[in-house]
């Protein structure tokens, strides 16, 4: 309701999920992740295309989420790989 | 530029489209995935040829919706198509529920979209470069297409710097077939190195400002691609900037005259131009250049024999004690024309020479050659220019008789 024409922020959390922003939500947990970890995912998102970093679903965010766009994960390279226990 | 981790161990790579789109006649999809293909093979000796059959490196396939790689398209808009790493294949797969377009601005533009695609096929990962023809997003048809120097540092970080001349068709005005590698001599900065200001961008970048343009240094003199408009890439950002810093909170600072300009990237953030005066109360106006100083984080503003320091979390920002003279910094002279950070050294420039700052000895380097050297061998990469120590006249330092 808060992005009229845009997507929704459940889409807009797959959507950070499909990118690699955030950890495949496990079903188990009946899908619920903390705000702190969903700030922190946007936050990266933000980072990544240069959006303003607020930590929040904003109306620029959603609208950069809308943009037709590639596929493929943006973080996957070495650096964002599990780390070593 | 972002690097997968893994890369085809052969430069002849070859390809096949197993199923084109149900829009376009087949052909017209060879030469456009040709041409995609083409722009990664310009930088760099990579070789691509098509096949209609047998096994290849890369397949490609326009499919629609779940297509048996587990990662289904989810028709028009959206996801456009996706690439598999070299690790994986390599694989090409183009969401067929797409309008694909030729040389249009309506549809979506097969062209640069599979030239995106095959960066992922060659072991390119996403950009955080908005420029980049490896950021995610598709930015509509660019009729001028150009690939990004963040591109081609990218592949050849990958594959090498093009050695073999392919004899092809050139895709755009600096498009060559040249046998040279891509970053050589710039004639405007080597024929006279004299800058307006230089920094560091907060992604990692150093830049040269020149009148209305700008350049992008590389550990070995100038970018590829340059120079550019600066109104063209910072938008609202006039020509004949006096000085520009990037500060600690990661936004870019450009001043000129009495006014100046804050950035994130390349995109002014807020209403700009405002004035020194209210923004930087205590520094002047028309200064000769600013910098973050390498030894306490604080920016310090240098204008005509004269500087300022600047601490934006005192009040007053600027000292009673300030202006100082220029000449407490050793070695450093009057007049600068600009100032940058490379490597933990702090780089003053003026005229045709520069001087590299030691913070631990509070003095200018002494080195061999001694400093000031030319800006334009060392700094721009032009190997026709003096390596050695320059001398000074009155007004300009120009190249001693001797060398």
């Amino acid at each position: 309701e808060d992005n009229p024409g845009l997507i929704s922020q459940t889409a807009a959390m797959n959507y950070l999920s499909q990118f690699g922003y955030l950890q495949p939500i496990n079903p188990t947990s009946g899908g619920i992740i903390s705000q702190d970890t969903l700030s922190k995912a946007i936050s990266e998102f933000q980072a990544f295309a240069g959006l303003n970093i607020t930590g929040d679903f904003d109306e620029e965010t959603y609208k950069l989420m809308a943009l037709p766009r590639c596929g493929v994960k943006d973080k996957v390279g070495p650096g964002f790989g599990r780390s070593k226990r | 530029y972002a690097l997968q981790g893994s890369r085809w161990r052969v430069k002849k790579l070859t390809y096949k489209i197993s199923k084109y789109p149900r829009n376009l006649p087949q052909h017209k999809v060879d030469v456009e995935l040709n041409k995609a293909f083409k722009v990664w093979s310009e930088y760099t000796d990579l070789v691509f040829i098509q096949k209609k059959s047998g096994q290849v490196h890369i397949e490609i396939r326009f499919e629609k919706g779940e297509h048996g790689d587990g990662d289904p398209f989810d028709g028009p808009g959206g996801t456009l198509a996706h690439a598999y790493f070299p690790v994986y294949g390599g694989d090409a797969h183009f969401d067929d529920a797409e309008q694909w377009t030729i040389d249009s601005f309506r549809g979506t533009n097969l062209f640069q979209v599979a030239a995106h695609e095959f960066g992922h096929s060659l072991g390119l990962s996403h950009s955080d470069v908005k420029t980049a023809l490896m950021a995610p997003f598709y930015r509509g048809y660019e009729p001028y297409f150009t690939l990004d120097d963040d591109d081609i540092q990218g592949i050849q970080a990958l594959y090498g710097k093009k050695l073999v001349s392919t004899g092809g068709i050139p895709s755009g005005p600096r498009y060559t077939t040249t046998t040279s590698p891509p970053s050589e001599e710039d004639s405007e900065l080597c024929t006279d190195p004299r800058v307006d200001t230089m920094f560091n961008s907060a992604e990692g970048h150093m830049y040269v400002f020149k009148g209305d343009r700008y350049w992008r240094l590389t550990a070995d003199g100038v970018a590829v691609g340059y120079p550019k408009y600066i109104s063209h890439s910072w938008k609202g950002l006039p020509g004949n900037i006096d000085a520009a810093f990037t500060y600690k909170n990661g936004k870019t600072y450009f001043f000129k005259g009495s006014k100046y300009w804050r950035y994130v990237g390349k995109r002014m953030d807020g209403d700009y131009p405002k004035e020194i005066s209210e923004g930087f109360t205590g520094i002047p106006d028309n200064i000769d250049t600013v910098t973050v100083w390498t030894g306490n984080g604080k920016i310090y503003f240098y204008k005509g024999t004269k500087f300022w320091r600047f601490d934006p979390a005192q009040k007053p920002p600027v000292k009673n004690t300030y202006p100082k003279l220029t000449s407490n910094w050793e070695g450093v002279p009057d007049n600068l024309d600009a100032s940058i950070v490379y490597r933990g050294y702090t780089y003053f420039f003026k005229g045709n020479a520069y001087y590299r700052f030691n913070d631990r000895t509070f003095s200018v380097d002494v080195a061999e050659p001694a400093f000031p050297r030319s800006t334009a061998y060392w700094w721009f990469g032009c190997r026709s220019a003096t390596k050695g120590t320059l001398g000074e006249t009155d007004e300009q330092l120009v190249t001693s008789s001797n060398q």
